[in-house]
């Protein structure tokens, strides 16, 4: 008796769940019932977030594929792991085709930002050594705002974590040398607010080769290994052992088609006399996650040459104003 | 306050040239 009561008791009531973004971890109890929309737009509005369509909630499943929690679906029914809390990651899922173009809300920049800079750091992106100084000149910026000769603490850069580790062990450079370096470039950013720094990040990072590219374990019709690269432009192929150059690609424009069956995944070009090109992927669950990413990105990539809609046209004119009032603030300063 | 294209390839070949006589050999 007592045990059909407390099933009931579940199937009616809430869970919880943990959300961990990159500067935050939220939670927040659930109803059994809720989708992925439910959960998806609780967080976005408690961290203040409009722009939405960049992000999603990722998550690892019972079976430890790392997934996307679909918006239309209940929660409870994309295989979660029975841990308590739910765990989601809140990160960046889509990337813009230029940063500054695109992202108008600071917190949608700082996010970028925060995702963009680890993956940096982790080397899951390849930096080139003067790329990394450069970008550790303005993640310095962000953080400790303008270079003061006066009161600056020599060490103090030594002591961060702002150099992909790859990058150290190329040169026989002390931390005092790195340190040095990068002051030059950060005395140089004297004046820029954090925002503005870390678009300047951004700018910089989005000509990385791997930034912003998806990349997939595939194989041709010849059993070759290769890449398949998603990214807000199209698909790239690479060869094994070179991630950084592709050796073909697929513009979104020149994609009439994609699907898959199986393991066997079909892009169809818009140019019927070409070839169609035709992969393999290890998992049927793998090309899921490949067609719901050429599905976002494609979307994004028609969005983008429409005119803009209302709301982010409100929302571009508001930041706007609220820029140009913080700069007649500084001004004033 | 924002930064042409050009100001960062400048920035970036500056850096680039004073690392370069401390780079391991190979590197």
């Amino acid at each position: 008796m007592a045990f059909s009561f407390l099933i009931r008791k579940k199937s009616t009531k809430s869970f919880p769940v943990k959300v961990i973004t990159l500067d935050a971890e939220l939670e927040f109890n659930l109803e059994w019932r809720a989708t992925g929309r439910d959960l998806f737009d609780l967080v976005c509005r408690t961290i203040g977030l409009r722009e939405t369509w960049y992000f999603g909630l990722q998550y690892q499943d019972s079976k430890g594929f790392m997934s996307w929690l679909k918006l239309d679906k209940k929660v409870h029914d994309q295989g979660i792991p029975q841990q308590i809390p739910t765990t989601f990651n809140f990160l960046v899922k889509f990337y813009p085709e230029d940063v500054s173009e695109e992202l108008v809300q600071e917190v949608t920049q700082h996010l970028f930002y925060l995702q963009v800079k680890q993956a940096i750091l982790r080397m899951d992106i390849y930096c080139p050594p003067e790329a990394s100084v450069l970008l550790a000149s303005y993640a310095v910026q962000a953080k400790y705002g303008d270079y003061d000769e006066t009161s600056y603490q020599p060490g103090l850069l030594a002591s961060e974590d702002l150099l992909p580790q790859r990058v150290i062990d190329q040169y026989q450079m002390t931390p005092e040398m790195w340190e040095d370096r990068i002051k030059i470039w950060y005395a140089d950013h004297k004046t820029m607010s954090r925002d503005e720094a870390e678009m300047e990040y951004l700018k910089v990072a989005q000509d990385l080769d791997m930034y912003g590219v998806n990349y997939f374990d595939i194989s041709n019709k010849k059993e070759t290994n290769l890449w398949l690269g998603v990214t807000a432009l199209g698909l790239n192929i690479y060869e094994k052992e070179n991630k950084l150059a592709p050796k073909t690609t697929f513009a979104w424009s020149e994609i009439r088609h994609i699907s898959f069956d199986d393991k066997k995944f079909i892009i169809k070009p818009v140019d019927k006399t070409s070839p169609n090109f035709v992969f393999f992927s290890q998992k049927v669950r793998m090309n899921k996650l490949i067609l719901d990413l050429c599905i976002g990105n494609h979307d994004l990539f028609m969005r983008r040459r429409k005119p803009d809609s209302m709301e982010v046209q409100q929302m571009k004119a508001q930041a706007k104003e609220e820029r140009s009032r913080r700069q007649i603030e500084r001004n004033k300063l | 306050n924002t930064r042409s294209s050009g100001y960062h390839q400048k920035a970036l070949a500056e850096i680039r040239n004073s690392l370069l006589p401390f780079a391991n050999s190979g590197g």
